[in-house]
């Protein structure tokens, strides 16, 4: 058996059994499991360290879950702006994408800004044009909302309001 | 923020991260996550890393490149380099989380928040998930 090794996280914070109860505790472990099982067939298939990295992120993108693709959080103004990186060890070649709205996958984005692009990183409007001409997947905003990160932001907007802001950490 | 860092069977490394930022951000606010050096590095001399947490702290400390830094010029190995770089993020009062994997395929999963959404699996068949600390 060849040597790989597949790492994956789902985001640090203020996490306590308490406040996540089982259910949701599983749907985490199951979710995080997926994208874990899919790493090692593709590792063990001979895929290369990038295809894995950016089939993995698509899993946790495409989930409501974490704060990436679909289910990410809110701006102040309602939209939702997504960034993602990704850099090849090999030929320190790296690409990423910043403030993008309607990229469904950023990662896969950020990988044809790497492979396809004399730049690294390209942002907003520019990003999307970029990403429409590789034959990426685009999406309306409205793909990436949930009513959890909704109401998130609705709660944040109250705090501001009332001048006890200061836990908008994300 | 999701990430995943990889060796793959031809020892090769490879590291990526995405996100959403922060709620509530304004004026195009963009963290670490798409800052190659900040939230995100590979490099095969040494390792490949991911990045997760307050994002402005990350981009003070080029978190991702000082761990492979650290490991290059003080011969630190993964967990050590992470764990030190943490340190400094602790000076900041910054809060967040990292992964890596060497060269080698020794992996980091460091965090200084109460958790941390983290797995790994490699050759040997060895398996972890988890979400709190001390898990």
């Amino acid at each position: 058996q060849q040597n790989f090794t597949v790492v994956v996280h789902g985001g640090a914070g203020v996490m306590s059994k308490d406040k996540m109860n089982n259910v949701q505790q599983q749907q985490y472990l199951s979710k995080l499991n997926e994208a874990l099982l899919l790493g090692e067939k593709m590792a063990k298939e001979g895929s290369t360290a990038t295809d894995i990295v950016v089939k993995v992120i698509n899993v946790l993108e495409d989930s409501p879950l974490f704060n990436a693709g679909k289910g990410a959080v809110f701006t102040h103004n309602g939209k939702i702006e997504l960034d993602a990186s990704i850099m090849d060890g090999e030929s320190l070649n790296a690409g990423a994408v910043a403030g993008a709205r309607h990229i469904r996958n950023p990662i896969t984005a950020a990988r044809e800004v790497m492979q396809n692009s004399d730049h690294v990183l390209l942002s907003g409007k520019g990003a999307s044009e970029f990403a429409r001409q590789q034959g990426l997947k685009m999406v309306s905003n409205r793909y990436f909302r949930t009513p959890k990160r909704h109401k998130s932001l609705k709660e944040l907007k109250k705090k501001e309001r009332t001048r006890n802001a200061g836990d908008n950490i994300g | 923020t999701v990430g995943c860092v990889v060796l793959d069977i031809y020892g090769n490394l490879c590291a990526g991260t995405s996100t959403g930022g922060m709620t509530n951000k304004k004026f195009g606010r963009i963290g670490d996550s798409p800052l190659i050096g900040a939230g995100t590095y590979a490099n095969n001399r040494t390792c490949a890393v991911s990045c997760t947490g307050h994002g402005e702290f990350f981009i003070r400390l080029a978190f991702a490149r000082d761990v492979s830094a650290l490991m290059e010029y003080n011969n630190l190995n993964i967990v050590e380099a992470c764990r030190e770089e943490l340190n400094k993020l602790d000076e900041l009062r910054g809060s967040g989380g990292v992964i890596g994997v060497d060269n080698k395929g020794n992996i980091a999963m460091e965090f200084n928040t109460g958790g941390m959404f983290r797995g790994f699996v490699n050759a040997k068949g060895e398996k972890v998930i988890a979400i709190f600390k001390n898990e």
